[in-house]
């Protein structure tokens, strides 16, 4: 996957981080300090569809290309920028009862995108 | 999420700007971690916890052996460690009060394992033996009853540890645990089971959520 660059228009991950102090959560969520929700935004050319993860080469963009253009005529076509690996968000809290918790909350944190 | 224009975020340019991105982002951060930790709204802290007690609590947690692989199947789990609130007590016993429930019993929660953890303050070279009561309501919910007791010896100052068995657990399960701790046999001069700041004592229990709360996800 690729981390979105300003001004690059390809499918790519786009990190966002939730400060938890920022938001006033620091107080129950004892760990961690904040929460990645990284999303994945950008385009997917025909060259780079169907390809989870976004070859840098020039060659595989150009025999890509081929294959689009002769499938160009195919119905359907297009595809979108999604997530490809995901990993879980451990957290530590405070439950209402000043219990502390521990969990893992699977496929939380976005770590590659490409085009499906 | 459909923007102003009615385009999606994956699907466009990257049109919008860093601040309408963060305004749009940040209440979905917040509702999707709710969510999946199926609270309605953020918990408010009526009783906090002092660090000190938060320090210990978490090292005697990671205490634990390393390396103990989860199962395949575990489904959501969660640790929680709930600090004790000292009910009726004196220089002979220590009861203890544990909560557990919250939103999340409602889904039923099924207690895979449960340990006390407290603190001994002994006189020097003296060993003790202490005996745990479990007390859980009745069948009719007005009294405690007996349902089992453990004996522990003690040598030494210091956190001491107790497995719980399935009566304690089967009360973790149900919200509330009472304990008592009895010393035997020997008159104190003061309570041998410190609970201040630092030194509250606490269950820690591994908890999976029942199986209805699953069929509700899938």
């Amino acid at each position: 996957g690729i981390n979105c660059q300003s001004g690059s228009k390809m499918c790519c991950r786009q990190e966002f981080f939730v400060d938890f102090r920022e938001i006033g959560w620091h107080d129950w969520i004892i760990q961690p300090e904040g929460y990645s929700m990284n999303f994945c935004t950008g385009q997917c050319p025909l060259h780079v569809a169907g390809m989870p993860g976004i070859a840098a080469s020039f060659h595989t963009t150009v025999l890509n290309l081929l294959k689009a253009n002769a499938a160009t005529g195919t119905p359907g076509g297009g595809s979108c920028c999604v997530p490809t690996v995901r990993r879980p968000l451990s957290l530590l809290y405070y439950d209402r009862d000043s219990n502390i918790v521990k969990t893992d909350i699977p496929d939380m944190v976005v770590e590659a995108c490409g085009c499906s | 999420t459909t923007r102003a224009d009615h385009q999606c975020l994956a699907c466009g340019e990257h049109a919008l700007d860093l601040q309408s991105q963060r305004e749009l982002l940040l209440p979905l951060a917040k509702r999707s971690i709710l969510d999946k930790l199926h609270l309605n709204q953020r918990p408010t802290l009526s009783r906090p916890v002092s660090r000190a007690a938060l320090r210990i609590a978490l090292q005697r947690l990671h205490g634990r052996p390393q390396g103990a692989l989860p199962e395949a199947d575990r489904g959501q789990e969660y640790e929680i460690i709930s600090f004790a609130e000292t009910g009726f007590s004196n220089i002979n016993q220590t009861r203890l009060d544990f909560h557990f429930f919250s939103d999340r019993t409602a889904g039923g929660m099924e207690v895979q394992e449960a340990s006390l953890r407290f603190f001994v303050q002994l006189p020097p070279n003296t060993t003790w033996t202490l005996k745990v009561r479990v007390l859980v309501l009745g069948s009719h919910e007005a009294n405690l009853t007996l349902a089992t007791q453990h004996l522990l010896t003690v040598d030494a100052s210091g956190w001491h540890q107790l497995l719980l068995g399935p009566e304690a657990q089967a009360a973790c399960s149900q919200g509330h645990l009472t304990l008592e701790l009895v010393p035997e046999g020997q008159v104190a001069e003061s309570s041998v089971i410190l609970s201040g700041a630092a030194q509250r004592p606490f269950v820690a229990a591994r908890v999976r959520v029942g199986s209805k709360h699953r069929i509700r996800r899938h």
